[in-house]
């Protein structure tokens, strides 16, 4: 399950005793090409063959093991050691209302994440609510009302779009605790981080509700801007996890690689499909061989 | 850097970083690099500008072939119907809106279709779309068969005379067997209706996705055959450099750039445009 590309390294480099600086050199081509098709981040991948080539220079080549396995070895562990740690749990408020807020660019997948995380905070036996705070887009209510009203969850639905977002989340809050539930879900309005007025939003909507996580939610295809994207909501939001959704197809995720390996930002839940059941912890040993496939 | 006749390597090297920060993937960047490269050694190169002005002719090469295809295939007679397809969140309802309003502003009559049948708030989201526009719907039921809309709404447009039909649909990825079958259905019925029929299959990709748009286009467009490409949310940073790797392998043209979520934002595609965002 390794990619022809890397399967032609190891034939390559066969036969040698030691990984000297040639051999090493074309397989970092190799490798590099493998993860830039991977939507890897091209300063990461910068610094990655950096790392990997000070770590098989000169290197004797276990006797069991071909020079070109152990090249891809050394990929292998490097990998997992930027990945490792890269997976955290969510983060609950103690004795009192869990506020999380989803942000992210248009159509990433925040309003179905709201569902799906609804829907698993109420298997875990809390009381969850979710507030529609996307006044913008044609039926963004309605949208998250029906996942609500599927999954018997209620959504607060703003009586009037005119107000502002901020002042729509408070209430949000209020009802929350009235009604004695214990987890607040925000969906917000997909924006561009380059939008002004839109990043302010978020801004005073965090101010606001003073939320225990926030959450970009990110296309598990998106390509070279994802860092920059997730750069600008972290400065602004000081993100506490990722998201990263439609990784049921055959994207490789290299987003996931470069938002966490540039970040630091943990990836807290991933999203596997449409339905609201599609909703996974993040395993950084998959996500290796993925990249590498 | 080394200078190759007149050009930095450097030049080159933030040439290729570029590109390859634009998602232009490796492949199509070591070929336009390779070309460049060539013709700096050649002499014909004589600084940044020579470097641009080449890397710009280099792009038009490629697009060349599809150029010709950017307008829209409008029927014979009879309505002219579009088919909406692509990936989940990548814009094709919003594309769908706006293809409205670009068709009335010429003074033709639009009919809509909501042909997904599926995700939570999509008809409603059209609805509300066509409600803007003054425009009528065809719709059924959530959870009714989307090929069943699309016999319906061929049927309306044929009988009210409209001039345009777009049906919409639901995303779907393109390694979802089962889901492009349902596709090939409807593209399959819509042609049982009206003869000819789907005039214009128009793919939308999400300009922020890096190189599965690619898969995306050869697997949509060897299961339905694509007749061109709408760009979308260009207006982000992201500078969808997959879509000249898309035009080399399959030849498809980009008719589409969609700049924004109004109305207003939709742009007949311009290459010369395109080439400064990516060098911008
Ligand atoms: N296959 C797949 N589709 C997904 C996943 N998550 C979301 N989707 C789909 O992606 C599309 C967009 O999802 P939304 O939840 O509407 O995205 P959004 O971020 O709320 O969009 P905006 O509010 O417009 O910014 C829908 O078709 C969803 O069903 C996932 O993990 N896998
Ligand atoms: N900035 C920007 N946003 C866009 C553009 N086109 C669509 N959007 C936004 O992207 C999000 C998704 O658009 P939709 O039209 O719902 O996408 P879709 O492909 O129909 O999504 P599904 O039906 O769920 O697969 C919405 O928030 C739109 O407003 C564009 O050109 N620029
Ligand atoms: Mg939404
Ligand atoms: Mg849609």
């Amino acid at each position: 399950e390794l990619s022809e590309k890397l399967e032609s390294v190891i034939k390559r480099i066969s036969g040698r005793v030691v990984l000297n600086e040639q051999t090493v050199a074309e397989s970092l081509r190799e490798i590099r090409r493998v993860l830039l098709e991977a939507d890897v981040n091209y300063g990461l991948v910068q610094d990655f063959l950096k790392a990997v080539e000070e770590k098989a220079t000169g290197r004797e080549v276990i006797k069991s093991v071909s020079p070109g396995q152990m090249m891809v070895k050394i990929v292998y562990d490097e990998l997992t050691g930027m990945l490792g740690g890269s997976s955290r749990p969510l983060i609950y408020a103690a004795g009192q209302l869990s506020v999380f807020m989803l942000c992210g660019l248009q159509g990433s997948g925040k309003t179905t994440t709201a569902g799906k995380l609804a829907r698993r905070l109420k298997a875990e036996g809390r009381k969850p609510m979710l507030v529609a705070a996307d006044i913008y887009r044609p039926a963004a209510i309605e949208q998250l009302a029906t996942l609500g009203a599927q999954l018997e969850v209620p959504t607060f639905v703003p009586r009037d779009t005119g107000r502002p977002v901020t002042g729509i989340t408070a209430d949000a809050l209020m009802e929350a605790a009235s009604q004695g539930l214990d987890t607040v879900l925000i969906d917000t309005a997909g924006r561009l981080q380059i939008d002004r007025e839109m990043m302010e939003e978020l801004v005073e909507v965090k101010k606001a509700v003073s939320p225990q996580e926030v959450l970009l939610v990110v296309d598990g295809m998106t390509g070279q801007e994802a860092v920059s994207i997730a750069e600008a909501f972290h400065r602004e939001l000081e993100l506490t996890g990722l998201v990263l959704t439609k990784l049921d197809g055959d994207a490789r995720g290299g987003a996931a690689l470069s938002i966490f390996g540039v970040t630091g930002v943990p990836i807290k839940l991933i999203g596997v499909g449409e339905g609201l059941d599609a909703l996974e912890t993040f395993h950084p040993d998959r996500m290796v061989s993925r990249l590498l496939q | 850097g080394v200078l190759v006749r007149g050009l930095d390597r450097t030049s080159l090297d933030s040439l290729e970083q570029l590109l390859l920060e634009s998602d232009f993937g490796v492949g199509p960047t070591l070929r336009i690099i390779d070309t460049l490269t060539a013709e700096g050694k050649k002499g014909n190169l004589h600084g940044e500008d020579d470097l641009r002005e080449l890397f710009r002719r280099e792009l038009r090469k490629v697009f060349e072939p599809a150029a010709g295809k950017t307008g829209l295939s409008l029927a014979a007679s009879g309505p002219t119907v579009i088919l909406m397809v692509g990936v989940n969140g990548v814009g094709k309802t919003t594309t769908i809106a706006k293809l409205a309003r670009y068709f009335q502003s010429r003074g033709k009559r639009v009919l809509l279709a909501a042909g997904d049948t599926f995700r939570a708030g999509a008809i409603e989201q059209l609805e509300r779309w066509a409600e803007r526009l003054g425009c009528e719907l065809i719709k059924q039921q959530p959870g009714s068969d989307p090929a069943a809309v699309a016999y319906d709404a061929v049927s309306a447009a044929l009988s009210r005379k409209a001039d345009i039909l777009i049906l919409d649909t639901a995303g779907r990825l393109h390694t979802q067997g089962g889901l492009m079958e349902e596709l090939v259905k409807m593209k399959r019925v819509i042609g049982k209706r009206m003869d000819g029929a789907p005039h214009e299959v128009l793919l939308v990709l999400d300009s922020t996705l890096g190189q599965n748009s690619a898969s995306q286009a050869r697997v949509f467009h060897e299961k339905l055959g694509v007749t061109g490409l709408v760009l979308a949310k260009l207006d982000g940073t992201s500078k969808a450099g997959c879509a000249v790797a898309i035009t080399e392998q399959l030849g498809l043209p980009i008719k589409f750039a969609g700049v924004g979520e109004t109305l207003e934002d939709l742009e007949e595609f311009d290459l010369e445009r395109y080439v400064d965002k990516i060098l911008s």
